[in-house]
């Protein structure tokens, strides 16, 4: 999409396999490809280079809502962390920590996924690298009950941030759902308010289903914020587009690989610009 | 469903005894759209739809079916045998220690698919040795172990400070000494473009030469299965692949993506996060998951 070629049929080919290929979507990409022949045919875009900058503006306005800046206004400020399996929830929240760290805050975690095999041995070593205090239980406890020990402890302390984990699961597992409204509630219970944010992290290489993940998630607790992990790798991570337009919240970080400074906080005209690139 | 939205655009062709350019044309549209939102890549669906249309094109319609019926009867067909056919198992059939190495990116699956292959290989009276070569990733050792534990097989005692090709050397050595007739090698997830680790993967492979390199993807894989798949396969010539997290409702275009750039067959698949959540792949289970 550079340069002065001319618009011709066999560049718009090439635009709807950029749109199409970039997990974007069949919806959100051929609206935007109609609204392009549209312009084209009227002679409102003359080249490339115009062109680009239409989509750009285009998918940035649907963008430009998921950055906000993060407002942290309650102490402590409780986020729960979910996701389906595998997507990058615990290494995030190393790096968070690392961040809320750096700021001076006063930050506790909790490992409240105590199903999968060395999950809280996982989340111990992003604590020991992050230098934040951790509150675990053994493997098999009830995930609630940590988050609450979590919360609790974190309230003695005058902690600035609590950060929970929870275990990776899949929107369609209807037990596990309410395993998280669970934790909701009892993190409710512990503090009226609370969890402050509910962080859905996605995974760049997800396809269509991340919309169907975060619809089915936001229906059953409620999502606040956004983070889309593994923008290191060679997806485009389009899907983001239909699930800000869907939910309408923030994407707050975006991870750019796997140690403790790899998470940058999200800028829709960046992101745009690497979907053409 | 796709066959519902068949049978709306064959309706509007009443009478027709024959599958030809222009009734097809519409339906051919039906198909494409289904797979991409089905997350099939966008070349892969390109290629798929020209192989429909020429079998499609001129076909008679037999009497037992309408044109709708005949067109998706072609689509199933065409979708399932590219998916594979039938079931291909593990080449097991070498001079012990047999070697599986385990490949991938980042959270695919693939430890808990090693532990999965493992308890598989145990109730079919094999003798498994689990080999953690991730010495990345926080606790990784730690959750093959654990794995190991519970599935009462034996892991290789790794620490994170070793090199995952001398690990795995002197893993195969001590399965061949100990008696372990098959070695699953886990490795790290990696990007497909990180050649340093890319680079590494090929030192095991020449190190312990392994006879089935089994690609784990995620079922939920986007556009972009096919750029992964096909770097995995061009570095190691893969021998199988492991698709995951197929008890979700993700379409899993990626399986016929990773299919028709690599050609090498879907061994298994994930169903869920239990040990004895490994199955056979079923191509036709595949194909009607895909088509919606
Ligand atoms: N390249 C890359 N890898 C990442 C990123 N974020 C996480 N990972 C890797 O993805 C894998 C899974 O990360 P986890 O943090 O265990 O994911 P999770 O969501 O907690 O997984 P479960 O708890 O099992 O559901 C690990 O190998 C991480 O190092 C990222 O931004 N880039
Ligand atoms: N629901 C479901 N979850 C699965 C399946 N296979 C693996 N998982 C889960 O996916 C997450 C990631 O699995 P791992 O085995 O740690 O993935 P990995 O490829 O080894 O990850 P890295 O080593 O970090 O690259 C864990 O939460 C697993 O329990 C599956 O078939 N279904
Ligand atoms: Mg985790
Ligand atoms: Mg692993």
């Amino acid at each position: 999409l550079y340069g002065d070629k001319e618009i011709d049929e066999e560049f718009l080919e090439e635009l709807e396999e950029i749109l199409l290929t970039s997990d974007l979507g069949v919806k959100t990409s051929y609206r935007l490809f109609a609204e392009v022949e549209e312009k084209v045919s009227h002679k409102e875009l003359e080249n490339p280079a115009h062109l680009r900058r239409f989509l750009q503006q285009e998918i940035g306005t649907i963008l430009k809502q998921a950055e906000a800046p993060w407002e942290i206004r309650e102490k402590p400020y409780v986020i729960m962390t979910i996701g389906v399996n595998g997507v990058g929830k615990t290494t995030t929240i190393g790096k968070l920590a690392s961040i809320f760290a750096k700021q001076k805050k006063k930050v506790v975690l909790g490992a409240a996924d105590t199903f999968r095999a060395a999950a809280v041995e996982q989340l111990t070593v992003w604590a020991e690298r992050a230098k934040v205090p951790i509150i675990k239980q053994s493997m098999g406890a009830d995930p609630a009950a940590v988050a609450f020990d979590t919360l609790q402890s974190a309230i003695k302390r005058e902690a600035d941030i609590v950060i929970i984990d929870t275990a990776g699961r899949l929107h369609t597992k209807v037990n596990l759902m309410d395993e998280l409204k669970k934790i909701r509630r009892v993190l409710d219970k512990a503090l009226p308010g609370a969890p402050h944010e509910v962080l859905l992290v996605l995974d760049a290489n997800t396809g269509q289903n991340a919309i169907t993940q975060a619809q089915m998630f936001n229906e059953a607790i409620g999502v606040t914020g956004l983070v889309m992990t593994k923008l290191d790798g060679t997806a485009k991570g389009g899907v983001i587009v239909g699930v800000c337009d869907e939910l309408k919240v923030p994407v707050r970080y975006i991870g750019i690989g796997e140690s403790l400074r790899d998470l940058r906080p999200f800028d829709a005209s960046d992101f745009v610009d690497a979907l053409f690139d | 469903s796709l066959s519902d939205k068949l049978d709306v655009t064959f309706k509007k062709l009443r009478g027709q005894g024959r599958l030809t350019e222009d009734n097809i044309k519409e339906a051919l549209r039906e198909v494409r759209m289904t797979l991409l939102e089905a997350d099939v890549n966008f070349l892969v669906v390109k290629q798929f739809v020209k192989a429909v249309r020429e079998r499609a094109m001129g076909s008679e319609v037999l009497q037992s079916l309408t044109p709708a019926q005949q067109f998706i009867k072609i689509v199933n067909e065409e979708l399932t045998s590219l998916m594979g056919g039938s079931a291909v198992d593990l080449e097991l059939n070498s001079a012990p220690p047999v070697v599986i190495l385990m490949v991938g990116l980042q959270g695919s699956g693939k430890t808990t698919s090693s532990g999965k292959l493992a308890l598989s290989l145990k109730k079919k009276k094999r003798r498994p040795f689990l080999v953690p070569v991730d010495v990345y990733r926080p606790a990784a050792i730690d959750q093959l172990q654990s794995l190991g534990r519970q599935i009462d097989v034996p892991v290789f005692p790794s620490t994170d400070s070793q090199d995952p090709v001398k690990i795995s050397r002197k893993a195969v050595e001590t399965a061949r000494q100990q008696g372990y007739d098959t070695v699953i090698i886990d490795t790290a997830g990696r990007l497909q473009i990180d050649e340093k680790l890319m680079a590494e993967l090929e030192k095991i492979k020449a190190a312990v030469k392994p006879r089935e390199i089994l690609l784990v993807a995620d079922a939920m894989t986007g556009q972009e299965a096919v750029n992964i798949a096909k770097t995995f396969n061009d570095t190691l010539d893969i021998t199988g692949v492991v698709l995951t997290k197929l008890d979700g409702d993700a379409r899993g275009g990626a399986a016929l993506s990773i299919k028709a750039v690599t050609g090498k067959p879907i061994k298994f698949v994930g169903e869920g996060e239990k040990l004895s959540a490994l199955d056979v792949f079923h191509p036709d289970r595949m194909a009607s998951r895909i088509l919606g």
